[in-house]
């Protein structure tokens, strides 16, 4: 469905912004190396489906991601290691990893490896924007190219809602993704400060500075 | 079964 699509054209499109902020003003600055980490993170424990993938389109697109972040990382942590500032990424990722790795195993839909790592995955991305944010949070404001990024991976999955109500109105079976919903909402919530100021200052032109 | 239907999305 359109959502859906949307959705992940906006996430492949996240990434060609942060990737074009890189290369064109050669510095990684601004962006949370730790975030980045754990994007990594998350498409390594959500794809160990990747050789079985049967449909083109979810193919192409995992392959996309996980080779993407590879290079960005490489550009964060080789290329371009100078302009990245170690004493702004400060947010405590061990917090993000416990937090996702004890609902993972608390609640998996199956025990099973493949389960309990793509349970992980989801949770994991709910708030893998996080130490991005508080990087945001300590500099107090963005270059416009970060703050598209930002935004444009925050309407990723603010699409997906849209899309699992459409699916389960469409769909004979009515079935609900509760752990997918549920880490859905929760990582939409935890954009919706950063939303604000975008749609209030970088939709009018304006820097994006933090009142 | 459902889930396994979800999992066709990224």
């Amino acid at each position: 469905n359109i959502f859906r699509v949307l959705g992940d054209f906006s996430h492949l499109a996240s990434i060609f912004i942060l990737l074009h902020k890189i290369q064109q003003l050669k510095s990684c600055s601004g962006i949370s190396f730790k975030s980045q980490v754990l994007y990594m993170l998350v498409y390594i424990t959500r794809y160990l489906d990747l050789p079985w993938t049967s449909s083109p389109y979810n193919f192409i697109f995992k392959v996309l991601f996980i080779s993407s972040e590879l290079y960005i990382i490489y550009l964060m942590a080789r290329a371009y290691k100078p302009t990245n500032d170690p004493n702004l990424d400060t947010f405590h990722v061990e917090f993000l990893l416990g937090f996702a790795g004890l609902l993972a195993l608390l609640f998996p839909y199956k025990y099973t490896i493949l389960e309990v790592f793509w349970a992980f995955s989801i949770w994991l991305e709910s708030v893998a924007i996080l130490p991005q944010l508080f990087m945001l949070q300590r500099t107090g404001e963005a270059e416009a190219m970060t703050a598209h990024y930002i935004a444009a991976l925050g309407m990723y999955r603010a699409l997906y809602i849209p899309n699992w109500i459409y699916r389960y109105f469409s769909e004979p079976t009515h079935k609900v993704d509760t752990i997918a919903v549920t880490a859905g909402i929760l990582q939409t919530i935890l954009y919706s400060d950063f939303f604000w100021i975008y749609y209030t200052k970088v939709m009018r032109g304006e820097k994006f500075k933090l009142p | 079964g459902s889930k396994e239907e979800f999992k066709d999305e990224l």
